[in-house]
């Protein structure tokens, strides 16, 4: 109904694009809006209008979000993941390799930013990045030492290789 | 409601049954390429109710089952079973009672024999667990074998998958829900149409 | 025949000049996001004539020019000059002649005054060099001013779009060569539709 | 035309696939082939038919590509690309992170590819992984030291830290 996309638009605005909202968190700094789009007759349509998102990384001026760097889309998008999120929870969330076009600096930003999600949700997180896998609780490894067979161990972070690869003496 | 659980056996690249328990705050998945981290995400979305080959990676609904490798013979079936923990509230939840349309379910989900189901979800008589199931454990599975025939079952008992939909219903999850980023596809709400970005916003309202 | 330079100049977020030598045989470019690493790559492209600003991730042409920072105004003009060496070679090379076509350029690349330009590119002419340039250096560049206006250089003489595109005939390099593979891109040979995969094949033919 | 056409499929569809090609170099072996898709009255028109790839890890039978993982995908594409570049190379090739999906062993068998192309063409390497920065004969570093506005400046393999951020003595 029309009511409740308002107050979940508004509600992920504010997440997202808010003075304590997820963007600023991701980038610390800069400004983030989602905004409605006008129908042809110029009008803001509450059930019809599309979502349109515009994002200004600390010092840039981005025109539309096209111009942003990989890691810029993947931060932004990340940080309007979890300002959905945090309007409606799910038990849990699966990020695959969400860090691939990430560098250092902005994996620690995004493992830190799951912090605060942690009392309502857990998070499943597959990744190559060292980084990431120091922030985790737990760590499943899937090996195929069978080739072909996945077959799961348990792992802790120092028995996982610089190259991914589980060592030998993880592999009971 | 947590999901404490996944049990995967004969589904892609998983031949031998196995399972992953998922009790830390943030569990992390680490392997190297190939080894079958991202076949645990589609084994996820397909208990939720996937029908899409495609968006399983595969060409047909069969390239589920464990294909064979260069020392096993294909599988016959592939299985999947997701455990939630579903504790008593103290609180009791005001839930919506949703009507249920009648149309007859897709002949997939028919029961084995071809009787109707009578649900294990009783979403009004049951207010007091997050889902609408009287039980502290509820195990969602589904199965499907090399001829074609597949069910769902709720705590080992043939639903259909609307039941498993409506068990779902408001909790955020499901097989496309915003909670389960794919491989590639983080960016996807950027690069999405302004009205596609509407649809995923709805599905949170 | 070797991209020995690049020199950027207004373009992106390259406010000012700025020159990469590629003397190495890998030469590898680092840096954080969002450094400008992938604007690079996008000024090849321009220079080499890409004409969509959709694919250098632009919304319209005029945003290749810088468009101003926290601590600086916007440009006035983008400029990118790429330098290859051309040396003569110990055997001549027998190149088709392609037949020019008459129709007219589009007006992008008129000479400012709107004369027609003599092209330096002599094919027939230069038969011991890789470039069809008599000289041991190509440069060649492209700029665009805020007002509209652009051009396209080749040691310092103005050209035609259709004359740049004509001095790499035949050498593997272009825009949209199978040479330049952008950010997220590499596995676009996969995902593509067959008959887009034969093209790719054909251009290399 | 048809006769160059054919030619050119003929060789990249054994440097893609052949024993000695870059399929099974950069996977250690499996196999992998290029294919021309018949038309709709079953014959192959050398003129107009599709070009459908085939790509088998070792130990593995996957139906069609889709079914291969990200970092599979990757080392395949990169395989098939060599092959194209073999058959008519090019003075140059620049590649943008095409390195995000893999591990590290991955990444090692990636670079060591490159070697037998250095005699006819260089290569340009955008990268946020060490081990490819180590690869490289030269590195530029681009930094944004004044926000928004992009510098280069030269840096060794030890100057880039492990977020990929330039440190303070590399820019002068
Ligand atoms: N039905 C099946 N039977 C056997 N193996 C299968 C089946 N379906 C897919 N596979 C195999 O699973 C592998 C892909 O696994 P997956 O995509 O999970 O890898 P990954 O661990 O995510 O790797 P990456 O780090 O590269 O993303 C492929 O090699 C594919 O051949
Ligand atoms: N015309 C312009 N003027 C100024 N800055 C621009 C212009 N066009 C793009 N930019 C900026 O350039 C930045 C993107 O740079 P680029 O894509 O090269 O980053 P990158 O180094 O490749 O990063 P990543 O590692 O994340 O891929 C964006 O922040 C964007 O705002
Ligand atoms: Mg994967
Ligand atoms: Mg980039």
């Amino acid at each position: 109904s029309r009511r409740r996309f308002k107050a979940t638009f508004e509600a992920v605005r504010d997440q997202f694009g808010g003075q304590e909202g997820m963007f600023r968190r991701l980038f610390g700094g800069g400004s983030a809006d989602l905004f409605l789009v006008p129908m042809e007759n110029g009008e803001i349509d509450w059930l019809e209008s599309g979502v349109e998102i515009r994002a200004k990384p600390p010092g840039k001026e981005p025109r539309v979000i096209s111009q942003l760097s990989g890691g810029e889309k993947t931060m932004t998008a990340v940080a309007l993941l979890m300002a959905i999120f945090r309007s409606k929870p799910s038990p849990f969330c699966i990020l695959d390799e969400v860090d691939a076009a990430l560098d250092e600096a902005n994996v620690e930003r995004f493992t830190k930013a799951l912090g605060p999600f942690l009392d309502r949700s857990h998070f499943i997180v597959i990744t190559h990045h060292k980084r990431t896998m120091q922030a985790c609780h737990e760590l499943h490894g899937v090996t195929m030492a069978e080739r072909g067979v996945s077959r799961r161990v348990t792992v802790r972070v120092d028995q996982v290789g610089a190259d991914g690869r589980i060592r030998e003496d993880a592999l009971e | 409601m947590r999901l404490s659980r996944l049990t995967l056996s004969g589904f892609k690249s998983f031949a031998d049954p196995t399972d992953f328990r998922f009790d830390a705050p943030i569990t992390g998945i680490v392997g190297p390429n190939g080894c079958g981290k991202s076949n645990v995400v589609d084994a996820i979305k397909w208990v939720l109710g996937e029908r899409s080959a495609k968006s399983l990676r595969g060409g047909a609904m069969l390239d589920v089952i464990f294909a064979g490798s260069a020392s096993r013979k294909p599988g016959g079936h592939a299985s999947v079973t997701l455990t939630f923990d579903n504790p008593r509230l103290a609180v009791p939840i005001d839930r919506d009672i949703p009507e249920i349309s009648t149309e007859a379910e897709p002949a997939e989900t028919m029961d084995v024999e071809g009787a109707s189901i009578d649900g294990p979800v009783q979403r009004d008589a049951v207010r007091d667990r997050l889902l609408p199931v009287d039980a502290d454990e509820v195990q969602v599975e589904r199965r499907l074998w090399a001829d074609g025939r597949s069910e769902y079952l709720v705590n080992g008992r043939k639903v259909r998958l609307r039941d498993v939909r409506e068990l779902f219903l408001d909790t955020g999850i499901g097989n496309d829900a915003y909670c389960i980023i794919e491989q590639g596809k983080v960016d996807a709400m950027l690069r999405a149409h302004p009205v596609e970005r509407r649809s995923i916003l709805e599905e949170a309202a």
